[in-house]
């Protein structure tokens, strides 16, 4: 990462957004301006009003080509999309968007919500990081909204100008990006893995730890879509046909393999969820509205499956999106909300959302 | 006279890294200065920090700002790297 110190002197800072593209409704850009200032809000002290008239510490404006005063000229549609001013006087800390793009809210054109929480790291300090995860990389890259679009470098940098975000709000800012991709009890913590990053939970809200994936094991793929731990303390990874072996932070010779090696037959193409029972060694694998179950000791797929999940498991009617076993109690999720199953009592305990593991 | 189109694309693409390397590898003034009237007629008295450094030297840092093989020279690669869209703030120092 790169800094223009002084940054600002103060943690309250004021924006005003001085007009709106015709790009987008007015309400999707407030929004995309507010959960890009919510991005850097969520990681330092920093805190974010908004004001309608008058001077703002932050001024944001859509504007083409020689732009009122500013120095800096924008170049039609395509290079560049916009620019913004380091902490200061003057234009210091303003922002201004290229109105020649096309601005939207979703993956098509340039999404407004990630090149505004890019220059909004320009208007805090920050310069651009030669990172190619970084959120502060120079080139426009668009990543899933469902995912915390700071890397560890960008973080890093934002907390070297105005420090960490108060403990009270640890984990906050993971919460609007949870999305259970997979969720596992691994290395005896709890681990969520979402398509880039690892988000260990510590017990007891003792807080919450993020990394990219590529940081345990650069040789896994981004995208998992389920994992487990087996009763050799070795980690399944599964992506679409194909599956890892990792101990420790070594991905196993001869990995990755195909998924039909464990027994499945060829029409199943992708693992929703996995879990495995360590008191009885077998592991269940969930796909659509079935599941399938494989016995670690001899390696091989149980008689009579696939069965119907909701037969073995009542309440769990949805499609598995994550699954792990804690305390021998189950948790299924699906989407936002997650089930607590007791596989002795053979029903449903309780109905959480599936956030509810960071605190939020 | 027949416009011979690898000449074109050649002048096309030399504009395009002088553009860039301007844009984003030469050391910008605050902008705030930028903003008032300033008498042109003695370059020293601008207060600009000419920029000495080469074009060579600028693409230089370019490429190795991006983790692209250091040539100094505009290959392929740092040709289309140029022209990925991207934000308008420099790469070095403000």
């Amino acid at each position: 990462y790169g800094i223009t110190l002084p940054g600002w002197k103060k943690n309250n800072l004021t924006y005003r957004i001085v007009n709106h593209t015709p790009d987008m409704s007015k309400k999707d850009v407030d929004k995309a301006v507010e959960k890009a200032f919510e991005v850097w809000s969520s990681v330092t002290p920093l805190v974010f009003s908004r004001i309608h008239e008058g001077i703002a510490d932050i001024m944001i404006a859509f504007g083409t080509k020689a732009h009122g005063h500013c120095p800096r000229y924008f170049d039609g549609p395509l290079g560049i999309l916009a620019h913004a001013f380091p902490p200061g006087i003057g234009f210091g800390g303003d922002v201004h968007f290229d109105e020649d793009e096309n601005w939207t809210a979703g993956s098509a054109g340039f999404n407004l919500f990630l090149v505004a929480a890019h220059e909004f790291g320009h208007a805090l300090g920050l310069s651009h990081s030669n990172d190619q995860r970084a959120l502060m990389f120079p080139n426009y890259a668009y990543v899933s909204l469902s995912e915390f679009p700071l890397s560890p470098d960008d973080i890093s940098g934002i907390q070297s100008i105005y420090g960490e975000a108060f403990k009270s709000q640890c984990c906050s800012h993971y919460c609007a990006y949870i999305e259970m991709f997979v969720v596992s009890y691994l290395l005896q913590n709890l681990f969520h893995i979402s398509i880039r990053h690892l988000w260990r939970v510590y017990p007891d809200n003792l807080g919450v730890e993020r990394e990219l994936i590529s940081t345990f094991w650069p040789a896994l793929s981004p995208g998992i879509e389920a994992a487990y731990e087996n009763n050799k303390d070795q980690i399944l990874f599964f992506k679409g046909n194909r599956f890892w072996a990792v101990s420790g932070y070594r991905v196993l010779l001869g990995y990755p393999k195909n998924i039909n090696t464990l027994g499945f037959p060829k029409g199943v193409k992708k693992i929703d969820a996995a879990v495995c029972n360590k008191n009885t060694g077998k592991t269940d694998f969930f796909i659509g509205d079935k599941y399938w179950r494989f016995d670690e000791n001899s390696q091989s797929m149980e008689k009579g499956y696939p069965r119907q999940t909701v037969k073995d498991f009542p309440g769990i009617n949805q499609k598995v999106d994550a699954v792990f076993q804690q305390k021998g109690l189950l948790y299924f999720f699906h989407g936002s909300k997650q089930w607590e199953f007791d596989p002795t009592a053979k029903k449903v305990i309780r109905e959480i959302k599936s956030n509810s593991w960071f605190n939020c | 006279v027949p416009v011979h189109p690898e000449n074109d694309s050649q002048g096309d693409n030399a504009k395009l890294v002088q553009d860039y390397l301007n844009k984003f590898y030469a050391v910008e003034s605050d902008p705030n200065q930028l903003g008032l009237k300033i008498n042109v007629s003695d370059p020293k008295k601008l207060g600009w920090r000419t920029n000495a450094e080469s074009t060579t030297q600028k693409l230089q840092k370019m490429q190795q700002f991006f983790g692209l093989k250091v040539t100094g020279k505009p290959d392929t690669e740092t040709l289309e790297m140029m022209k990925k869209p991207r934000c308008g703030v420099p790469d070095v120092g403000l």
